[in-house]
């Protein structure tokens, strides 16, 4: 296993045990800033862990940042190990992201589907799902982001155990799921949520569940947009931005409905590139790429939320 | 692990909703042998569907018997995933 982070590459997909052996070593190297949070166990009894970053204090606004939630989309667990590096890098040269870490907490759950992403490298690597079984119920698996509370059961979800967006028995009924619901519930003053998802380069925002426009969503559009461009000017790469909605499809029961609807005003999903070739495919050399223009998106999205405290 | 051998994934330009729900049809005609990895969403977008190697022929006739164009985005899954793994042997190393 990795001894250090420095030997750790960040342009390579990893396996669990490489990404929970690489935490252990990043919150080591780092214990002044990072910290390591088990907030769960999956349904096959992995531990679910957050990295929480943090400069003092307690109780701040924070931001939450998932990847992995669909276990298949190994470049969004690659991005979130690649960012947390970054952010423990940039803190005290960066003055934008100083500023973020000096008045907010970041908390960044990068393998949120642990038992499915497990399964990727060992049986199916296009599995999507978590690995849930239930007695009289001969399909594996509910889709993550169809179990949240808010608008769950809608027609943008699933009720057949055999379909990939199988939205569960009931509404957080998934631990992974439940996990995040108490914790960021526990916390009680998480500002912006940001769950990271591939592929199609695309940057979204609620409603999932109906086409009714969120209240502040000319903010939210506009945040889209610049943090989009912001992106677009590392390597050109063209991101659509909306509600999910409206700019995909109706989807219900999805994180960042529940989380606007439990009052955070900055929710976000990104679908992170393949650039039209790859899909689910995207070849390692480009997990960097990925990476560093999303963070200008990301950075954006904190900023915005630093300075506009509600 | 699984092997895709020969599986491919199709790129559909639906020009309609029509032509949208003749797409969706499908999960239901195919049931778990169809993984969109794109889904049916709007005319605009592409849908992106991985198809098993037996279930080809089939589902290339009933597309084109439907009037929807189609590209072959990846035309065998298993080199590429063999490609991802080897590079991670590498990396290992």
């Amino acid at each position: 296993l990795e001894r250090s982070t420095s030997s750790f590459s960040y342009s390579s997909y990893h396996t669990l045990e490489e990404i929970y052996s690489w935490m252990d070593n990043f919150v080591t190297e780092y214990s002044d800033i990072v910290s390591k949070i088990r907030i769960g166990h999956s349904f096959e009894n992995r531990s679910i862990l957050v990295l929480k970053f943090s400069t003092g204090g307690s109780q701040r606004r924070a931001i939450w940042i998932d990847t992995g939630i669909h276990s298949r989309e190994w470049i969004t667990h690659a991005t979130g190990i690649w960012t947390a590096k970054k952010i423990v890098s940039e803190y005290g040269k960066d003055s934008t992201l100083t500023n973020i870490l000096d008045a907010m907490d970041i908390f960044m759950e990068i393998v949120t589907n642990p038992d499915g992403f497990a399964f990727t490298h060992s049986m199916n690597r296009l599995w999507r799902k978590n690995k849930s079984t239930r007695p009289g119920i001969f399909c594996i698996g509910v889709d993550l982001n169809r179990n949240w509370k808010s608008g769950f059961g809608g027609n943008g979800s699933n009720d057949n155990p055999c379909s990939e967006t199988y939205r569960g028995p009931s509404p957080q009924s998934e631990p992974e799921v439940a996990a995040i619901v108490d914790f960021i519930t526990a916390h009680g003053n998480i500002k912006a949520l940001i769950s990271i998802h591939s592929y199609s380069q695309m940057l979204m925002y609620p409603y999932g569940h109906s086409l009714e426009p969120v209240p502040n969503q000319k903010e939210l559009y506009s945040l889209a947009k610049d943090a989009a461009q912001a992106l677009y000017e590392v390597h050109g790469i063209e991101y659509i931005c909306g509600s999910i909605s409206s700019t995909l499809y109706v989807a219900s029961g999805i994180t960042v409905d529940w989380a606007y609807d439990s009052g955070i005003k900055y929710s976000f999903t990104f679908e992170l590139r393949d650039t039209g070739r790859y899909g689910f495919l995207l070849p390692a050399s480009q997990i960097v790429p990925t990476a560093h223009e999303t963070w200008l998106a990301l950075r954006a999205i904190m900023q915005h939320t630093l300075n506009h405290p509600y | 692990q699984m092997n895709f051998t020969g599986d491919q994934v199709l790129r559909v330009l639906a020009k309609n909703e029509k032509q949208l729900s003749v797409l969706r049809d499908l999960e239901g005609l195919k049931p778990q042998k169809v993984d969109f990895w794109r889904s049916p969403a709007r005319p605009s977008l592409p849908v992106d569907m991985r198809v098993p190697f037996s279930e080809l022929k089939d589902i290339k006739a009933y597309l084109e018997s439907h009037g929807l164009a189609y590209s072959i985005m990846i035309k065998d899954i298993q080199v590429l995933l063999d490609e991802e793994r080897e590079a991670m042997a590498k990396s290992r190393r």
